[in-house]
């Protein structure tokens, strides 16, 4: 993942 | 994923399915602001990007295509289909007052700065503050049909369903993002005059009325 964390929210 | 976020997202999909069914159902999108809809559509494009990039669970990506065809097809009812419903008379906030803080904003207050990154940063900020068109068009013709505030109801309650899901895994997970958190705030904030109106009004059959 890109991001610092996984954006699992919506 | 606990109850908060699952109400949070269910709410979501009930607001979207409300407001394409009131579009479809009286061949009218009268009450409705496109440039809020437009927004929103603005909103989940520069937000979903990331289906490409990353996955996370065949909830998570079917939800994000939901959000992203729903708000297109809004936009298609809205400005191609009924466009002569469209009440653009009354709609006439304006949208680059909120657009371009919003980039600016993204671009200086983010986690990263990278091009998915600030594009999420700005989708959130974006979202926070795409409902004004609509409430400002409500308080313009000072009424929503009781359909309408059904709609902002339940649009309404998903970012603060989301609220609590935040409060839940700060102490279940600590898991925090003071980014959506507090845009999260902003717009639940917005939505209170609202919330108050339709629980003293729309709940007890009246019609969501300012006064004058």
């Amino acid at each position: 993942l890109k991001g610092k964390y996984l954006k699992d929210e919506l | 994923m606990n109850i908060f976020r699952l109400l949070g997202d269910l709410s979501h999909v009930l607001a979207i399915l409300i407001l394409l069914l009131k579009i479809w159902k009286t061949r009218s999108c009268a009450g409705i602001s496109g440039r809020s809809q437009l927004l929103f559509a603005i909103v989940y494009t520069a937000r979903y990007l990331d289906l490409f990039t990353s996955f996370v669970s065949p909830y998570n990506s079917i939800m994000k295509i939901l959000f992203i065809a729903a708000s297109y097809g809004t936009i298609y009812l809205m400005f191609m289909k009924f466009k002569a419903t469209y009440d653009h008379n009354h709609d006439t906030f304006r949208i680059e007052f909120l657009v371009l803080p919003c980039i600016v904003l993204a671009l200086a207050v983010n986690h990263e700065f990278s091009p998915l990154e600030i594009l999420w940063t700005f989708s959130i900020y974006l979202e926070s503050v795409a409902i004004l068109p609509q409430l400002f068009m409500v308080s313009k013709t000072g009424e929503a049909e009781s359909i309408t505030s059904h709609y902002l109801f339940a649009l309404g309650s998903y970012r603060a369903l989301y609220l609590l899901n935040w409060v839940y895994r700060y102490y279940a997970e600590n898991h925090y993002d003071w980014i959506a958190i507090v845009a999260g705030i902003v717009q639940t904030v917005l939505y209170c005059d609202f919330f108050y109106l339709y629980i003293t009004k729309v709940l007890k059959g009246k019609k969501l009325q300012l006064p004058a």
